[in-house]
């Protein structure tokens, strides 16, 4: 079942690796850029995981209401022979209703780009049709590794996205303005 | 089955990216570093499959003839949110028995972290006795995948090592200038 393969990936070649040091990038971040709003609960990386694994390399195509705005510092860590591998988040602006903005670190599951490029070809395995379970049993994985992982505790949060509002051209800023409240 | 999925995450999250430009990179590199030997064939990425999955992070810790030179110049890609995410390869210097330098991009396959500790995690479903299976299909999957792979072509090499000699304490070197040879 590839989708459980690459949870376990995004967890323990990536999440494990990141996340206990997120609290202190973005406490160095928020200290190199003062006019950035942080949220009290949003010292964690949102991950989305949308259903119709359908991903944008940049979050602004998506949403009118969000922006780009600085990334947070860059990790080096050697990697199988990678020396000074460079891991970072991208910082959004998002605006609410009000016009007001809210800083966050969020990103898409990067392995669901595989599982979309995958059920393109035929000589993967799966079809399109086998997508969104595979991107399920993803979400349900990758939600049970972390729940076991004591030092990524409370440094993410899982945004599975349904995509039964993508006619909502701010469907995805006000989804995560919603999961940022969440945390106040 | 794990090693499936996760030779394509290889190919389509990494090597389709960053192979085509490969070629370009070294030469930039050359020019940079006037004191650098690259042999007639030693264009491609060498991509290291152990099969005991045994990867250590710095190559020069196998072996005392291979020291890390230098990093190729990186390459930034925007993926999935991640803005600018940078993609570098390690350039190592092996030297022969009469101890003439030889330079090459060269790295572990990373997925094989995965597969390593994924067979050490009771809950992620295989051990380590399957380990070795795993590791032979990933590294199947892999050459078939990048054989269709037009734009890849005669950019890379896969090189399986066999864990009969791990006594010789330049069994790497040895195994990577026996590769570097068979491209001249
Ligand atoms: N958002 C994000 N930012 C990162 O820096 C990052 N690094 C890894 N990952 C994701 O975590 C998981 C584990 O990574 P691993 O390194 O074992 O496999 C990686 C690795 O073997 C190789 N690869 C990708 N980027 C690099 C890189 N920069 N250098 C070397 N190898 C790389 O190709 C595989 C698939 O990569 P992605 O498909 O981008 O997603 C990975 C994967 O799902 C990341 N995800």
């Amino acid at each position: 079942n590839v989708a459980h393969g690459l949870a376990w990936s995004f967890y323990l070649g990536y999440l494990q690796l990141v996340l206990p040091s997120l609290e202190k990038s973005i406490d160095s971040f928020r200290g190199s850029h003062r006019d950035s709003f942080w949220g009290r609960g949003s010292q964690k990386l949102l991950i989305l995981i949308p259903l119709n694994a359908n991903i944008s390399h940049k979050l602004e195509d998506e949403d009118g209401n969000i922006q780009f705005y600085d990334s947070l510092p860059n990790s080096e860590l050697d990697r199988a022979g990678v020396r000074g591998r460079v891991y970072k988040h991208s910082v959004y602006r998002v605006k609410d209703k009000r016009g007001k903005a809210h800083d966050c670190a969020v990103e898409y599951a990067t392995p669901l780009l595989t599982l979309y490029r995958m059920s393109q070809e035929r000589s993967a395995g799966f079809g399109a049709s086998e997508r969104r379970q595979q991107v399920l049993l993803f979400y349900r994985t990758l939600r049970d590794v972390l729940d076991q992982s004591l030092e990524c505790r409370n440094r993410y949060r899982l945004i599975l996205i349904k995509d039964e509002h993508e006619d909502d051209p701010n469907f995805l800023s006000n989804t995560i303005l919603r999961h940022l409240e969440q945390q106040n």
